[in-house]
């Protein structure tokens, strides 16, 4: 499981959440306008949130975040 | 397996629920309008339910939440 | 196996069949209208049954419960 | 192996026939129109015989049991 | 692999031979109109011949028994 | 490897050869007019000949065996 | 890997040869015209040889063998 | 993998070469015209070379061997 | 999973983070105008920064990083 | 793995590079106008490279080689 | 993982990165026009970069290295 993010907008937050009994935040990234984040789930986190305005691609398509 | 959620508005919740003997409250998180939560169904979660609007993108398409 | 609920009125009800020699109850989720469930076949879980008007989707495509 | 039962009237009925040696009944259910089962094939049940009218899925496409 | 057989007149008969170094019935299944079958492979059955008007679906399509 | 045989005239021969350092005979089945055999390939049958008038469906699509 | 071989004339030859560091003869199988052949590939046949006028599918499609 | 090689002239030649630290002749094949080869790749064979006029099927589609 | 960076301008930035634990620069690659790089996430990689002008592609279509 | 490599003049080389810490010529073939070669990647060998006229087969399509 | 890689004009450079705890060169190979070099990921290199005027495939369909 792939994900790729581009940042439309300077600040873009991603949040990787761990995997495991816990659920709490084990790394955040932030992006400026224009740069793109391609990451794999892993042995480490098993969901991610995205706040700020970017385009999100995943293996069911694009969304984009952000109002 | 990944479930991708937008918020459309803000206080969707999605309620992670235990895998397991028993079916219980794992985790569970509160998205504000534009945030985007991507997660794998884990050890711990085999069942989700999500509350209030959103984009829903699952193996399957596309559903909307709330009414 | 992924199956996706999305609730068209309120009251819907999923109810989990255990897996193996018994087919009881496992648990029983009730859905208010617009609540989403998504959930997978598990160790204990290998039969579901739903009542009330819902949307459903299964790698099959999509059904309509409720009369 | 998914199969995806629509009661299309009352007292439809599923009966899972045991997988192994023998071919005896290991559960019978009863569905109501509308009601929608949702089984897989287990270790435990390895053919299914529905009666009465109901719309079937599976992965071959949509049957429509009863006369 | 899965054999869905949906009986299109009464006394539609479903014959499970047994795996292994004998060819024998392991099985007979009667089937009225209307009724629907559905039955996997299995480590007892290699093997299936139906007799009667029925329609069968497989992996490759749709046959149709009876003269 | 799945073979669905619709026999189209009575006495129709299918012919399962050994698997193994011998191809001999294991299993002759003789299907009349309308019947349909569906067999998989077995530890103990590796090859298949069908002798008269019938509609053969195998992963490569249909073949009518008989002149 | 099955292989189908529809004879179109009378002495279709199908020449199985063996796995391994020989290439020699396994099995002959005659083919009379309108009989149909279907085999694996085994452990102890790893290539195989047609003569005469014959329709063969394979998983790349239809060839026909024969001037 | 597998091979398809239909010979459009006589004396077409099949020259297996053998897997592993050497790349030497393990199997020459002559084929006629209008006879059919089908082979695997095998634990022996990591390569192969054709002479003459063929038509020549692999998982990639046709190519036509012979100037 | 493999991710091919084509760079548009000289200076684009290719950040390798680790895996595990920490989410850390691993390498860090720099392309000039015309300079293709191709990877694959490994058992030291899982997640990668792209800044500059360049095309992306993945298993997910190409995306354009840079204003 | 496989390539498809068919000479479109003589002389066409095929040279094969060892797999492993050392990247070194493991054999060279050469072919003449209208010979069809098709080989695996292996244990011995993960690179080629082609030199001379000839249409080449990958699982990416068709590329000609020589100017 | 496949990559090929042909060369629009001389001189253009293949670099093979070593896979594991270092990214440092491991192999690089030059291309005169119109050579193709065809080569998997392996055990030794998980990155590669390509300089000059080249086609490259990869599962993602072309890129066209050099300005
Ligand atoms: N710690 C949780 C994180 C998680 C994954 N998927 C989720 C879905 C809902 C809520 C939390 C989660 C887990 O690994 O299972
Ligand atoms: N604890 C249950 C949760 C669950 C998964 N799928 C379900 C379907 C219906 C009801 C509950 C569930 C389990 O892991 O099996
Ligand atoms: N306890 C049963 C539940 C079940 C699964 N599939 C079914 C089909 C029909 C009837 C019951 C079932 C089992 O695990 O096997
Ligand atoms: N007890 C049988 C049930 C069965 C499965 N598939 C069948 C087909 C025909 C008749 C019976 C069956 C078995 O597990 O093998
Ligand atoms: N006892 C045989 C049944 C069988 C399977 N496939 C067949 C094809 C032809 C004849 C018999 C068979 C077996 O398991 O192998
Ligand atoms: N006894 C042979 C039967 C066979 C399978 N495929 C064939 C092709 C050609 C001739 C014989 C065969 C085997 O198992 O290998
Ligand atoms: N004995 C050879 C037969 C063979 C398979 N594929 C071939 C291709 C060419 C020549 C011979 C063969 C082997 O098992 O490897
Ligand atoms: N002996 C070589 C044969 C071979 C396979 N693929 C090749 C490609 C090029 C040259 C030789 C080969 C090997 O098994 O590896
Ligand atoms: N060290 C993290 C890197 C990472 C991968 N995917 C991520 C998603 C979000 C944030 C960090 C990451 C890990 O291996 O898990
Ligand atoms: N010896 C190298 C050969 C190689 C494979 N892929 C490559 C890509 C680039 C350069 C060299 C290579 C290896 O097995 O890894
Ligand atoms: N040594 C690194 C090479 C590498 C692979 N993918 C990368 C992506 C970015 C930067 C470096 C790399 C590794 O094996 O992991």
């Amino acid at each position: 499981d792939l994900i790729v993010v581009k940042a439309c907008e300077n600040g873009v937050t991603i949040i990787g959440l761990t995997r495991g009994k816990e659920t709490v935040v084990h790394h955040t990234e932030k992006l400026d306008k224009g740069e793109v984040w391609i990451s794999q789930f892993t042995q480490h986190i098993s969901a991610i949130k995205i706040r700020g305005k970017a385009e999100i691609l995943s293996k069911y398509g694009k969304v984009e975040s952000g109002k």
